[in-house]
């Protein structure tokens, strides 16, 4: 049963993957868990499915652990989707939301990547994907959606850890996610889950100008920041990628964003000044806590402001 | 298993646009395995990256001719990966 699983500690894929399924299991005819994919390696990439209603519903995307070693953003995941799980029914902002949208949950984003940070290198950031002549393996898959592709803030050199790839979509991973969301068509917010420094991130990271929907993205961003930190005063800064990171292309909430998904929006989840991505086990559970306040603050704006 | 005994990450504070190009440079020298967790793009903004042990002097030196402030971040890389370890097998003990 999912209610033995220890969401407080980090966890093998296969763990993963099984909690994913006993979550499926425990809440029959609210999640789902649906193959969207496999990676470069050949695993499955795993969505969970929140629905209450039937087909062509508006619907939220959230993904999670793009860059494998922040292991702190699958375990938010993973206690995400409990959440959401367990307080349908009974916590009245997420029986509103589902019963007005879907929610789709992708726990691992990059499931090589995973594998490889627990098992060689717990610095590994990138895809495991091969090109052939080269030494070096993977690509970072935050520098491969088709948005600004090639530009500044992302490498051409296949060693490097912000190598882009040969050309957009070129990591499977991120195809079938663009594939995913081109053919749903409905998605009406799309929010990725990365660890480092606290920021709450909205487009663009390709270039330093701001989004037509600027102020609005910016209002949203910071009642979301500010939830969260009601929690246990964690601080977030909140702007466009450019102003509060580094000039960035290629990057998964500018191509959101650009192909028409104004609710697009980054979370760098806590580190508290030190350590970075490499959080101790102990502060799991507080940074989903106090994440869960930032998502829920979003998605509520999203089902309440239909576009 | 890749280990990382005596890696550093360094937090710099570039006070300047060129102390950011300063930084962009290093960034280009792959001899030195640098891994930039916070990529350098304007002086409002840290820059963080872990150093491996071996190109720590190189990486100092440079910062220091270059006037470029810095402090440690972690100070060694592997211990905090192996509480890490030590948490996940506890954990693991726990649960059986």
């Amino acid at each position: 049963s999912n209610s033995n699983f220890n969401y407080g500690a980090y966890h093998s894929l296969e763990s993963i993957y099984t909690a994913m399924d006993d979550l499926a299991a425990e809440y029959h005819g609210l999640v789902s868990k649906l193959q969207i994919g496999e990676s470069y390696e050949k695993r499955p990439l795993y969505v969970l499915k929140f629905s209450t209603g039937g087909p062509d519903r508006p619907a939220i995307w959230l993904d999670a652990g793009i860059h494998a070693r922040e292991w702190v953003t699958q375990a938010t995941a993973l206690w995400t989707a409990q959440k959401i799980a367990s307080e349908y029914g009974t916590d009245p902002s997420i029986t509103s939301l589902l019963d007005t949208m879907d929610i789709f949950l992708l726990v691992v984003t990059n499931p090589d990547g995973y594998v490889y940070s627990h098992t060689k290198n717990r610095m590994w950031r990138k895809t495991r994907s091969k090109a052939a002549g080269s030494f070096c393996v993977g690509v970072d898959p935050n520098r491969n959606w088709d948005a600004g592709f090639g530009g500044p803030g992302s490498s051409d050199q296949r060693c490097s850890d912000s190598y882009r790839g040969p050309h957009a979509n070129s990591e499977v991973e991120v195809k079938s996610i663009v594939d995913f969301i081109k053919n749903h068509g409905n998605i009406k917010a799309f929010l990725t889950i990365h660890s480092y420094s606290q920021l709450l991130m909205y487009p663009y990271g390709y270039k330093c100008t701001e989004p037509a929907d600027y102020r609005e993205l910016d209002t949203v961003g910071k009642a979301a920041a500010n939830a969260l930190t009601s929690l246990h005063g964690t601080s977030f800064k909140v702007g466009t990628i450019c102003s509060t990171i580094y000039q960035a292309s290629g990057g998964s909430i500018d191509w959101s964003y650009d192909f028409g998904i104004k609710y697009s929006f980054a979370f760098e989840l806590r580190d508290t000044g030190r350590y970075g991505f490499l959080l101790p086990a102990d502060q799991i559970i507080p940074t989903a806590e106090e994440t869960w306040l930032g998502l829920k603050s979003i998605m509520e704006h999203v089902r309440d402001h239909p576009y | 298993m890749e280990t990382f005994s005596g890696d550093q990450v360094l937090r710099i504070r570039a006070s300047s646009d060129d102390q950011i190009d300063k930084l962009q440079l290093l960034e280009t020298l792959e001899h030195l395995q640098l891994d930039f967790w916070l990529h350098p793009s304007n002086p409002a903004l840290p820059v963080d990256i872990r150093v491996p042990f071996g190109s720590l002097q190189a990486v100092r030196a440079f910062l220091g001719y270059h006037d470029i402030k810095y402090s440690i971040l972690i100070e060694d890389v592997q211990g905090i990966l192996n509480e890490e370890k030590q948490e996940m097998i506890s954990n693991q003990r726990r649960e059986r």
